[in-house]
């Protein structure tokens, strides 16, 4: 079971829209697919599981009070699974931090599933702190979403530490998956100068696949679709369908070689 | 002096373009304008000062090793001082935990300067944490960007329950001085059942200036320049100029009869 964690501090720059498409999109490859949302926002949990708010989600497993299979719910896409988040994940950070193995709770709930699923996808909020730190310990592989724009750049030289720091003191053999441009704009100039600088920096890390800048990625959520099942009512081009499962080949055949 | 801070825990809905390009605005219409970056992320920091780190900044106030008038600079913007961020404000929420008095640091490190200033602009991290508790507390006024999209509506709830608790447990008497869409493109339905559902929801709070989507935005900053200075090398229409004047315009008419 590979467990990707979608972190970046940045806000905005498409790791929830990332997470929930690019499930979809596995899932439409015949993977087994849990979906877990370590962010107190819950944007996730909105998109994939219409807004009711599960009576249990991830912040009752974080302080013990529920195994993570009994929080898991079908999701509106097809093959996918959830561990959602709720409101009480915004206390979680703080109840967490005074407990032993305060950051492998996920790693350890997580364990019992290896055989029930292929691939988790976690996403995390815009903040290091001990919720996505589960989410970095917990996870074989990392994936760094950004928009090909001034500020996100900015923000990879302390994930790139936090990541080193999890490796060293939590003995991790947490690997980067790669950092996938997420609002692809190719008439932008500033576009261009920012992917050259993103591969004069990581070579091949960057992903070759660029999600290109597409509204319908951001009605499909509103309406509790992912990408696929959005634009499959469409007419062609489907951009946003294209993409993810461009991403998604990306990702499984990096997985096979990891 | 009048303290407004930009907070919106939804990462990526325009805050740090809010906070650059208002703070440019104002200034051109003679207000002595000070933005102060309590991100660590110090995005406003880098796209106001270029990208030299100073050598003391909010963290050292925060902790009270320097006082915020000594840590005060000039922008690259015209009339817009900075009380800029830097990396160690990652720590300052840890290390402020503990102290007393840890939510009224910026307060009263701003009390002193009640003369030098017209207006206070806070920058704040997508996270309610310390360092964006003390920029609220801090606060006569908060203004709330977000895009017309799906997931920013749904943070607003939590958004207001902060405010209050600061209203009652912090005896402030904050004001919300506004909403205002950041990112409006009127040929997306979408757009028009956000704005809708946020009219319904808060009436007149919502600003009649919306900021169009407008790739100047993003482009400005990587050149260290706000809107104003970025646009005025271009042939019209200048939409981030009429966009951030309105905006400015609207602000100071609130301000005044609040
Ligand atoms: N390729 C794209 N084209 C157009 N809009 C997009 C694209 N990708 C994402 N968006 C939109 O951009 C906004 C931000 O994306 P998203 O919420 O996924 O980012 P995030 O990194 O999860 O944010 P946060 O840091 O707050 O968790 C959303 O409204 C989303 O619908
Ligand atoms: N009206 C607009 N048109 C086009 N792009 C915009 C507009 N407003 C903001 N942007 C771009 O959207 C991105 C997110 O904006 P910004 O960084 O200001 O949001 P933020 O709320 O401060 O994010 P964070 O939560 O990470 O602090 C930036 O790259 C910015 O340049
Ligand atoms: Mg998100
Ligand atoms: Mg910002």
């Amino acid at each position: 079971m590979h467990v990707i964690t979608v972190a970046n501090q940045k806000g905005g720059v498409g790791k929830t829209t990332t997470v929930i498409n690019l499930a979809a999109a596995l899932a439409a490859k015949k993977q087994r697919v849990l979906v877990v949302d370590m962010d107190f926002q819950a944007n996730a949990t909105a998109a994939l599981l219409g807004t009711a708010a599960p009576a249990q989600n991830m912040a009752h497993v974080l302080v013990g009070a529920a195994s993570l299979k009994s929080v898991i719910a079908e999701s509106t896409s097809r093959g996918v699974s959830i561990a959602p988040a709720g409101d009480e994940l915004a206390r979680a950070d703080l109840s967490l931090a005074t407990k032993m193995g305060r950051e492998t709770v996920l790693k350890r709930g997580l364990e019992p599933l290896a055989k029930d699923f292929d691939i988790v996808i976690v996403d995390t909020s815009p903040y290091l702190g001990l919720l996505t730190v589960n989410g970095l310990v917990a996870a074989s592989h990392v994936l760094v979403p950004l928009s090909a724009e001034f500020f996100p750049m900015l923000g990879l030289q302390l994930l790139g530490e936090t990541i080193s720091e999890i490796r060293t003191q939590m003995r991790s053999t947490l690997k980067v998956l790669g950092y996938v441009i997420t609002s692809y704009d190719k008439r932008l100039g500033l576009t261009g100068e920012v992917i050259d600088q993103l591969e004069a920096k990581f070579g091949n890390q960057v992903f070759k696949t660029r999600i290109r800048t597409n509204s319908n990625l951001k009605v499909a959520p509103a309406h509790h679709r992912d990408i696929l099942q959005y634009e499959a009512k469409l007419p062609s081009p489907r951009k946003g369908t294209e993409d993810y499962s461009a991403l998604a080949r990306e990702v499984m055949s990096r997985l096979s070689t990891s």
